[in-house]
């Protein structure tokens, strides 16, 4: 079940509606220094239910949605769709936040719990993304990691 | 269950052995129970030797030598319990042209089963992409993308 | 002392703010003390904005935006009270090419009165060196130093 | 006052007697992972006292000294020298430290306290090494480490 496209809207660095498309295979991100290619992989983890994400780059709702630019105010939304597919099986995940901290989770349209989303990504082999994720300066910090860190990861895999 | 979390400890450590010397063309490295007398609580420890050289603190290994041993923990993992979908930002920056080249051939080998979305300043990481999406921000803080055609590999990026 | 150290706080802000312009090519940014009411003990913080992005968390900064900043911070410190030798461990691994060329004509710039010795893997860093030194490990865990001529400069490395 | 040589002798990747001439301006030091890069740096830092030193690189005599390969065996003492020079001062100092822990400093050729060393940089401008030496993975730390850090080094520039 891989990636077939993530679009955003409101969400950090996209404050219109974007689409990107996923091909399998190897597909690279490039561009400059902060022009948001680590914000398309904080869209992902954001999407699947955004805690224990390493990073310092802000869970709260001023950090999640555009905050604006010296020329444009904030917007009040930010919106993630993941649309995940195989041969026999589609999986559309959304997660909403509004400026007030409310926030809501999709599954092929219906609203749901973060839970159930979860399950569904587990009944189709995708692991907690510690394990599928590795974030922008984690890398180097992870053979250091406690042990429990790495346990962590391979109870996943068990 | 403890059965299962062995098992996986057995197979992925022999996986790591076996992706650690193709990273780093030799040596040898293994994972173990920080507690052998608590299985079911205690942390995972690595042990890495690059080739030729002595097993010590994992803290004596060069940035590159830690970044190359990670990668290996987690393509261990992968050969164990594959991940559909695999998300990389900037792995590749600590390491020298050598292992750059080891690296980007091991995933490669496995684009097959697993979708890589890699995010890269480097050259060679963007040679073995099939697609490749570029970030600019024409306004500051709105990232605006773009595919990047592969003429050599006569395939059109989305 | 409280007067000295308050001189330095503002001499260097002034730098930092000058220095950051240089490196980000516009925008702003400052230091203040965190608690204003204990000048002798509070700690200082930074606040940055790139050209036209807003004043946010430091922690929303991009990796490269991170590195530049801080990097801005130690220069600033040196048109203050230059040191007479520095050594930088890998600084350039997170800066695209526009960020590292700022960063190398500013390292240019002082090094008649800052001896800089500057560990990387870049070409365009190792073009501006005056010297190089290579190491390499014939036998695993002995380094062996070789020096590389820079032809174009008409200097023989040592 | 600059850097005229490091020599090692038995400090880690270096074994045999190893001199390092620098000149003013810039020098690179390049070369794969793993050959002794950082290593030359851990020298400097610690022939200058070796604490507060950052990377998790060990301060133990037995990551210190040469730990030999899976050829040759580990060695009894590390020793380090480094030269500084300017117009019209000249000053030597060294580090050496035995596998017992026992550990000498000397200052021009006599045996000093580190005390001594510490109190003849600080006549000649040298300031503590936070100040000009900025490890590996350091720089991308720097700017969300507590205020209490930024204070620091704007401390020793006051
Ligand atoms: N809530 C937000 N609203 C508006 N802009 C934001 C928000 N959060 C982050 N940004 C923007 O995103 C930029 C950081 O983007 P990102 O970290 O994705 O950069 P990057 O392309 O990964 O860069 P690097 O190559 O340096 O790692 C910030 O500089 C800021 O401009
Ligand atoms: N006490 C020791 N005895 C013998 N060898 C040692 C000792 N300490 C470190 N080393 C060797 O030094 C190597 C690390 O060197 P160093 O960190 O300087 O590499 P580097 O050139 O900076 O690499 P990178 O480009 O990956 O940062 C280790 O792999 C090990 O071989
Ligand atoms: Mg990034
Ligand atoms: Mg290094």
């Amino acid at each position: 079940m891989f990636i077939k496209k993530i679009e955003l809207q409101g969400f950090k660095s996209f404050p219109e509606r974007t689409k990107i498309i996923f091909h399998s295979g190897i597909t690279a991100i490039v561009g400059p220094n902060g022009t948001g290619k680590s914000n398309i992989v904080d869209a992902l983890l954001w999407v699947l239910g955004g805690q224990r994400s390493k990073s310092l780059k802000g869970e709260r709702s001023e950090d999640i949605i555009f905050n604006g630019n010296t020329q444009r105010p904030p917007l009040g939304m930010a919106d993630v769709i993941l649309s995940l597919a195989d041969e026999n099986d589609k999986l559309v995940i959304n997660h909403r936040v509004f400026r007030s901290g409310e926030s809501e989770y999709r599954m092929n349209g219906k609203l749901t719990r973060l839970k159930d989303i979860q399950d569904a990504l587990w009944n189709r082999s995708i692991a907690e993304k510690e394990y599928f994720v590795i974030e922008q300066g984690q890398i180097g910090l992870f053979l250091t990691s406690k042990p429990v860190e790495k346990r962590l990861l391979l109870e996943e895999a068990a | 269950s403890k059965s299962q979390f062995l098992k996986a400890l057995t197979e992925v450590n022999q996986h790591f052995q076996d992706v650690f010397s193709i990273l780093f063309n030799g040596g040898s490295a293994e994972l173990n129970l920080s507690d052998e007398s608590h299985p079911l609580e205690s942390g995972v420890e690595i042990k890495a030797q690059p080739p030729g050289k002595k097993v010590q603190t994992l803290s004596l290994l060069s940035g590159g030598e830690k970044s190359l041993t990670s990668l290996a923990f987690f393509f261990a993992l992968f050969r164990y319990k594959p991940t559909p979908f695999c998300v990389l930002d900037e792995v590749d920056a600590a390491l020298d042209e050598v292992n750059l080249a080891r690296f980007l051939d091991l995933m490669k080998k496995i684009k097959d089963q697993t979708q890589f979305i890699i995010i890269t300043h480097n050259t060679k990481t963007m040679e073995v992409a099939d697609y490749i999406h570029g970030t600019t921000m024409a306004e500051p803080n709105i990232t605006s993308l773009y595919s990047i055609q592969l003429e050599q590999k006569e395939k059109k990026a989305s």
